[in-house]
Order: C-alpha cells, then sequence, then structure tokens
C-alpha cells in the first residue's frame, strides 16, 4: 500500500474476487446513494483500474513483441 | 476461497455536491473479513481515499484470479493540506496532461492541486474581464490557453477526485508577460532621468493599478471557488522601483524612506485586503512573511527557499513563532534532479523538525511537492513527477513514524508497477522489472 495507512491488520486468509460477480454497493443507512456523483463516478473509475489493465507503453518501434 | 461479491459503503455525512475544503475530514476505515467487505467513512471525501486503498488490497493470481486478503484498516491522513504545485506558464501544459496528473495525484491520496498558472513569461489564464492579458501574453492566444471551460473542467475533475484548486496568480513581481495586456499596469524603469523602456513589478503607486486588481480579483474569486487564493508575492526585484522618479517621490511622501520593502508590504496590504473584502482567504510565499508585511492572523506562508535568507527549518520556527499557519515545500523541489534514487532524501524530511512549542508544530498544516516548469512540459512531466511525488505523498499521509526506508522502497517499487499498469510513464526506482511491462492489452 502506497502511502502506509495509520492502522493496518491483515492476513494470509484472502477471499476470491470476481469481476463480472463484484459490484460496488450503498450501504442502505448512507447517506450518500445512488446519484452521489463524487462516488458514483469513483465506482465506475475503481472497478475499470482494478480489472482492466493499460499498462502504459512505450512508443511502438521500440516495444518487444513476446 | 469464499468469494467476495461487494464492498458495502456507508458516508455518514452528507456532501456529494460540495468541494473539499481544509477542513474536510478524510479518515476511513476499511473492514474485509468473513462477514464484510465494508467501507465506513465520515465523508464523501475519506470514501475515496478508502476506495483508492481497496483497489491496492486487490491482487491477482498468476492463474488470473483476483484476491483481496482479509484486512482491518483505520486510516486518516497526518496533515489536511498535502499538494502539488504544478507551473503552466513556463511551459504551457495540456489540459490532458493536467488531468492525467490529478488522476495520478489521487492514486496518491495528494488533496491540492497548487495551480501555478501565469507567471514569466505567459499569461495562459483566458480572463473575460482583460482577454488582452491572453491576446498579449507570449503564448499563442488561440492554441496556449486555458478557457473558461478549461478551468471549469479542472476545478470538477478534482473535485471528483477530493481535490481542491489554489490558484495562484503572482504579483507584484513576476508579472512581465502581465505587461502587454495591461498598459500602464507595470513600473516604466528609468536609467538616469529618461525611461529605459523595460517595465518591472506592478506598478504600486498608481489607483489605476488596485482598480485593476480589485476587477480582476473579482473574476478569480468567482471562477476560483476554493476559500484560499495563493497571491505570490516572492523574488521581487527592486531595481526597477528604484529607477522611478515618481516611485522615489511617493516614498518619500509616505516616509518610506530608501527601505523599498516596505514599498512592497504597501502593495501585499492592498492586494489582501481587496482579496479578503471578497471572502477569500490566501496563501503567499514566506518572503512576505520575511519582508514584515503586515498580513491578517490566518495567512498561511509557503516556505520554499532551503538556505537564505535562514536554512528551512529555522523559517517553520519563526514562522509559527508568528502564529501563523505554515505549509512546506523548500525541500520538496521536483524540478531539481539529480542522478540516482533521490526520493529517499525527499522521503526522509520530517516537516515537524524544528525547534517550536507544540501548539507551534501544530500551526505545519501540510505542504506540496513543486514541479516548475521551465524545464518540464507535456513530454517529461510525468516520469519526473511519479513515483518520485509518492515520497512526499507518503510523508504528508503516513505516520510519522513511517519512516524505514527499505520497507518504503519495496512498497513504492511495487507501487510505481502498479501506476505502470494503470497507464501512467512512471520512472523506475532501480534496476529491475515489472512483471506487466509491455503486456498486451
Amino acid at each position: 500500500l502506497w502511502p502506509w495507512p495509520q492502522y493496518i491488520q491483515t492476513s494470509e486468509s484472502h477471499y476470491a474476487i470476481f469481476p463480472h460477480n463484484f459490484q460496488f454497493q450503498y450501504h442502505v443507512s448512507s447517506t450518500a446513494q445512488p446519484g452521489c456523483s463524487v462516488l458514483d463516478e469513483a465506482f465506475q473509475r475503481y472497478r475499470d483500474l482494478l480489472f482492466t489493465s493499460r499498462p502504459w507503453q512505450p512508443p511502438e518501434p521500440t516495444r518487444k513483441q513476446h | 476461497a469464499p468469494e467476495k461479491n461487494s464492498l458495502v459503503i456507508l458516508v455518514v455525512t452528507p456532501g456529494c455536491n460540495q468541494l473539499p475544503s481544509l477542513e474536510s475530514v478524510e479518515n476511513y476505515t476499511l473492514t474485509i473479513n468473513d462477514d464484510h467487505c465494508f467501507l465506513l467513512s465520515q465523508t464523501v471525501w475519506g470514501a475515496l481515499r478508502g476506495l483508492e486503498t481497496f483497489s491496492q488490497l486487490v491482487w491477482r493470481s498468476p492463474e488470473g484470479t483476483f484476491f483481496i486478503n482479509k484486512t482491518e484498516i483505520e486510516d486518516f491522513p497526518r496533515f489536511s493540506h498535502r499538494g502539488l504545485l504544478l507551473d503552466t506558464s513556463r511551459h504551457y501544459l495540456p489540459l490532458t496532461s493536467i488531468l492525467d496528473t490529478l488522476d495520478v495525484m489521487a492514486y496518491n491520496k495528494f488533496n491540492v492541486f497548487h495551480w501555478h498558472l501565469v507567471d514569466d513569461s505567459s499569461f495562459p489564464y483566458d480572463s473575460f474581464t482583460f482577454p488582452e492579458l491572453t491576446r498579449k501574453g507570449s503564448y499563442n492566444p488561440a492554441t496556449h490557453i486555458y478557457t473558461a471551460q478549461d478551468v471549469r473542467e479542472v476545478i470538477e475533475y478534482a473535485r471528483l477526485r477530493g481535490i481542491r484548486v489554489l490558484v495562484e496568480f503572482d504579483t507584484p513581481g513576476h508579472t512581465l508577460s502581465w505587461g502587454p495586456g495591461v498598459p500602464g499596469l507595470l513600473t516604466p524603469c528609468y536609467s538616469g532621468s529618461h525611461p529605459s523602456g523595460t517595465f518591472g513589478p506592478v506598478n504600486p503607486i498608481l489607483n489605476s493599478t488596485y482598480e485593476f486588481m480589485s476587477t480582476f480579483f473579482l473574476e478569480v474569486s468567482s471562477v476560483f471557488p476554493d476559500f484560499y487564493l495563493h497571491l505570490g508575492g516572492d523574488e521581487v526585484d527592486f531595481t526597477c522601483w528604484k529607477s522611478n522618479p515618481d516611485i522615489q517621490a511617493f516614498m518619500k511622501k509616505q516616509g518610506f524612506g530608501n527601505d523599498f520593502k516596505e514599498l512592497e508590504s504597501f502593495y501585499i496590504q492592498t492586494l489582501l485586503n481587496i482579496v479578503s473584502a471578497y471572502g477569500k482567504g490566501y496563501v503567499v510565499w514566506q518572503e512576505v512573511f520575511d519582508n514584515k508585511v503586515k498580513v491578517r492572523p490566518d495567512t498561511i506562508i509557503q516556505v520554499w527557499r532551503e538556505e537564505a535568507p535562514v536554512r528551512y527549518m529555522k523559517e517553520m520556527e519563526l514562522i509559527t513563532g508568528a502564529g501563523f499557519r505554515v505549509l512546506l515545500s523548500a525541500p520538496w523541489y521536483l524540478n531539481h534532479i539529480t542522478y540516482g534514487p533521490d526520493w529517499r532524501e525527499i522521503y526522509m524530511v520530517e516537516p515537524l523538525e524544528f525547534k517550536g512549542s507544540p501548539q507551534q508544530k501544530a500551526l505545519v498544516i501540510g505542504g506540496e511537492a513543486c514541479m516548475w516548469g521551465e524545464y518540464v512540459d507535456s513530454t517529461n512531466l510525468a516520469p519526473r513527477l511519479w513515483p518520485r511525488a509518492g515520497a512526499v505523498a507518503e510523508r504528508l499521509w503516513s505516520n510519522k513514524l513511517v519512516t524505514n526506508l527499505d520497507f518504503a522502497f519495496k512498497r513504492l517499487t511495487q507501487f510505481r508497477c502498479e501506476l505502470l499498469r494503470r497507464g501512467v510513464q512512471a520512472q523506475p526506482l532501480s534496476v529491475g522489472y515489472c512483471e506487466q511491462e509491455f503486456e498486451q492489452t
């Protein structure tokens, strides 16, 4: 993580995430609900960042072909 | 492994359509365990910080499955002002470069974009009150400008990422590009008893100067919604003022003697009063404090000079000792480049390492990484900024005790690869490679 959080505890046990199954959801008690531009757009942005890779590509001529 | 199919977000206080401010609360907690995958925050700004952390926790196995570990995080920023200064006046930065930089700022939890919009020798801000400023500025007035629409786009793009826009219009010095657009604004310099044909700082003795500034900053105050404006006030060269007979007469009349810092104070105070009247607060460079200009008690002073007139830690002590809030930039001029891993010196700066009481330390509201544009434009901005600016980001966000360089090196190396994966042209920290380099998209 960068920057490092103030307090973090983590463990080896982990959970699987399947992109087509995963969603960001507002809690029923949240004052922010669908229509909140800041978070609606953030959900979309982070879905893209998480599940689609768009690595920076060097200019065409020098790219190595695997 | 059991599956997590949603992250549930709970924001306590409403505020989706507001702007972030210096007082915004950015705390959040992130709980991922058998029963929860839950992000709790006071405000939407804290939720944005938690989403970024969540996105960095997700990892991918060699077979391509996504995973996240059982984690409990409680997080909040150490400093409330975590800025990045971009200089769009020495070289014009296309809108896309600015927007891309805002994205990467959000990945690093920066929350202030200090937009050093105009300076010698350009005036790329398209003022609707004074369109001649841009037309007569040194850039191409058709292509190298920021229209009102561009400015609105930057402000909204930043807001959606929890980033404030602190705009800087630097006066009385650094205003050569203002001159052609506003005849009579700058001081005519003299050689002997005749005008030399050159011009210096804004002319501080004419009413027309303050009428212009009142009108111009009325526009700026309405276009840029943040409470604070940055008014510069640095590096004023008095030579031209000294050569001008009208100014010499004014000095005598005012009883300033030969102390041109008094004249600078007179100008700055008048300008600060104009801006205060518009309900704005202001940030100024340290010279305004060093030259003993009388400023409002809630002024924020930005420290940028490393060694003179005093070392920056001494300057921090003097400014907070005088009761002013302070921003640190001096050791974080990222436009200074050297061979090798200079991120380490950047990282090891401790903003509170000056002598002072706890009350003085509390006046340090944060700092800014600065990227001045003499040798930077859109061709080299990203690699020169990232991941080096990340070292400032962690210093301003994380706990004071997070200083182990080996631990930081491992994480920053990994973070740099993540930036590459996100499409950022982030330069390497050392030898090695990133897994997904040259990956076929």
